[in-house]
């Protein structure tokens, strides 16, 4: 393991992190039934 | 938790359409996620071609899904953050017509509600149904669902869940984000009376006396031994869990004749696509002229599995650690697959070759394998730092590694992340190196591929990807990279996942057997995702259904997996061609009527759809009636004399 700190651009942090579906769910403004169903039109 | 009613159960393959808002990345997640129901279930999928129901992928805000067949064509949407493997296979298990777990009837017996700690309003996503109107399949409560919700969904204090567990082992547990679970896979497969798989063929830990139907070959004298773990000799499948456990395949190569062999061949297998992929886990500790050889051996158009192919060979090396190969077989036609071990120099060995835990599936083999050994120890060590993989090329020639940071920013999570290298290639390919989709795999070593939960990422790359200086990471590494002496080129940026992978995951499962951590890598162009979508129930003019029919024709072409398909793959006697109750057979791909035979009757004809007497019941019957005129004729004539 190179220690300390990063001796490449490798090894620099980009990308994402990873969350759950009602999070992204939730941060989008959307209130599914479950958090992620969608009922037809006459189940709703 | 699925659906009782049976009319919103799916026919399969099930048509599919991939809508053009899609991001690429969540295209190219779509069909990971159907391979995945491929290998380990019988859901398939096929693209539309204008059936009545279907469902529509496309990009909508967040990720969601209908539950079951609505039988008119559905929507399910991979929004913005959403393409993940896992996430869009929780996706289509509500589209097959599965609920959430925690909504089970039951699911107060397992997991607390902490009501008082949801968001105001928010409390109906954690209603529960009725057993009359869905059914537990007869399965226990699962922790371990993908369907599962994570502690702290919906919750209002960041720090204090909404869902715990009653046994608190689970709470690390449940909302897993991995892969479908064992028992996922059950329900699925009872919902769906499935017996078999896509694009498994075999497997085999040895721990059965039966070797999974595996024979010693026969035209040697030497014989692959089946053998226990003891010390000094552990074999892969148990490995480090119990002392004296677990079966492996053992060729001794410490006495005898130098080029003595021992091949084991497995039972004859029937492949559906042109591409298998055979993992196995080796370790070769006798002489370093010890061989190791696979072999095809594949019909050879008689009917008898007799053509040999030489596929791979691996050699010894002064590594005595288990080590994971996978051997590309491309058979076309019924098949064996061979170990061929030899014995080098006995004088210099005392050990010998040994296999196990073997895979063979009709998906393609990883490009890219990195073993990390002795990962715990790594672990234990509260660093920082990081590790870079050696460098891959990837099938275009792009050379490309991984990254990971054992102890991420985020307390407890590993970070995976993917980069360019610099490489031998560089002057001919195309740069930027956009519309590629980099896959990371953290394998789950379950010997039963089917109970393997692999932790699975993708990206595409794109030009918003920049570095903080503003350049594009995905430019020649030898201009926007940093040179790196331990490969003797440039790597560039990492692009990949703070929380990748959680500590306590990794020490569940298969993570680190052997205290190995095996990371698979894939990079690959999907330009060809771009434009996927087709047009539903086209109503148009003959000029312009011809150019739908061409384009479904290509997209279904453009999004069906790499590999080809073999024509038997279609069942000809599927729907049964023949009449009158006729038994199908599938000759050489073509339909075969048997016809059913009575005592009396029995049909005839390509399709049975002439019936015939039997010859014998003819006869009787014709001399019978025949016989019956010839006495009445006499015995007239004989009265008529008589009254004369």
């Amino acid at each position: 393991v190179s220690d300390g700190h990063h001796s490449s651009e490798a090894g620099a942090d980009a990308g994402e992190i990873i969350i759950d579906i009602p999070e992204i769910n939730l941060a989008a403004g959307l209130d599914l039934f479950q958090g992620d169903i969608l009922l037809p039109q006459n189940e709703r | 938790n699925a659906l009782r009613n049976e009319t919103y159960r799916w026919k399969f393959p099930i048509p599919y359409i991939l809508g053009d808002n899609l991001d690429l990345n969540a295209k190219g997640v779509i069909l990971q996620a159907f391979e995945m129901f491929r290998l380990k279930s019988c859901v398939d999928f096929k693209p539309y071609e204008g059936e009545e129901t279907y469902i529509f992928f496309k990009k909508e805000i967040g990720c969601w899904s209908m539950v079951g067949n609505l039988q008119t064509g559905q929507t399910l949407s991979i929004g913005e953050r959403c393409d993940y493997r896992a996430i869009v296979e929780h996706e289509i298990l509500h589209a097959l017509g599965f609920y959430h777990e925690q909504s089970r009837m039951d699911r107060d017996d397992y997991v607390t509600i902490w009501w008082d700690q949801i968001i105001t309003d928010k409390e109906h996503n954690f209603v529960k149904y009725d057993d009359g109107y869905i059914t537990d399949l007869n399965t226990p409560y699962d922790y371990e669902s993908v369907m599962h919700y994570a502690p702290f969904s919906f919750n209002k204090n960041a720090s204090i869940p909404t869902i715990t567990a009653k046994i608190p082992e689970f709470d690390d547990i449940i909302g897993q984000r991995l892969d479908l679970s064992a028992i996922d896979l059950e329900r699925l497969n009872r919902m769906y009376n499935c017996t078999s798989t896509h694009t498994f063929l075999d497997h085999c830990s040895f721990e059965s006396e039966n070797i999974c139907g595996m024979i010693q070959g026969t035209r040697n004298d030497l014989d692959w031994v089946h053998q226990l773990s003891a010390t000094g000799q552990q074999d892969h499948t148990i490995s480090g869990r119990c002392r004296d456990a677990g079966y492996f395949m053992y060729f001794n190569t410490s006495s005898g004749q130098a080029d003595e062999v021992a091949v084991l061949e497995s039972r004859i297998l029937y492949p559906k696509r042109t591409q298998q992929c055979l993992q196995f886990f080796y370790k070769i500790t006798g002489s370093l002229s010890d061989k190791l050889i696979i072999w095809l051996k594949e019909d050879d158009g008689t009917g008898n599995v007799r053509k040999m192919r030489k596929i791979q060979t691996f050699q010894a090396d002064n590594d005595h650690n288990w080590k994971i190969a996978h051997v590309t077989l491309s058979a076309q036609k019924k098949f064996r697959y061979l170990f061929q071990g030899l014995k080098g120099n006995p004088s210099s060995s005392s050990g010998g070759i040994a296999i196990d835990d073997i895979t063979l599936t009709e998906t393609p083999c990883p490009t890219a394998v990195w073993v990390i050994r002795n990962f715990s120890q790594i672990l234990e060590k509260p660093t920082s730092g990081f590790i870079e993989s050696p460098r891959f090329y990837s099938p275009e020639g792009y050379g490309f590694g991984i990254t990971l940071q054992p102890h991420s920013r985020i307390s407890g999570y590993t970070r995976v992340a993917f980069h360019l290298c610099s490489g031998e290639n560089d002057g001919v390919l195309e740069w930027p190196a956009l519309n590629r989709q980099a896959v990371l795999t953290v394998l789950d070593q379950d010997p039963d591929v089917s109970k393997r939960m692999s932790s699975s990422k993708s990206f595409t790359t794109s030009k918003d990807h920049v570095s903080p200086g503003k350049t594009l990471i995905w430019d020649k590494p030898s201009t926007a990279g940093i040179f790196d002496a331990s490969c003797n080129c440039y790597r560039s940026l990492s692009w990949g996942w703070t929380n990748f992978i959680s500590h306590s995951q990794m020490r569940r499962r298969s993570f680190l057997k052997n205290d190995d951590l095996i990371i698979f890598a894939e990079f690959h162009d999907i330009t060809h995702l771009n434009y996927t979508e087709v047009p539903v129930k086209p109503q148009q003019s003959s000029f312009m259904e011809d150019l739908t029919l061409e384009r479904q024709k290509r997209a279904a072409q453009d999004t069906e997996p790499i590999q080809d398909q073999l024509p038997y793959l279609q069942d000809p006697c599927d729907p049964n061609p023949c009449q009158n109750d006729g038994i199908c057979v599938s000759v050489k791909g073509r339909a075969s009527c048997r016809c059913p035979s009575g005592q009396a009757f029995f049909f005839t004809g390509e399709r049975c759809q002439s019936m015939q007497i039997h010859g014998n019941i003819l006869g009787i019957t014709v001399g019978g009636i025949a016989g019956t005129i010839v006495l009445t004729i006499v015995l007239i004539s004989m009265m008529a004399g008589r009254q004369r």
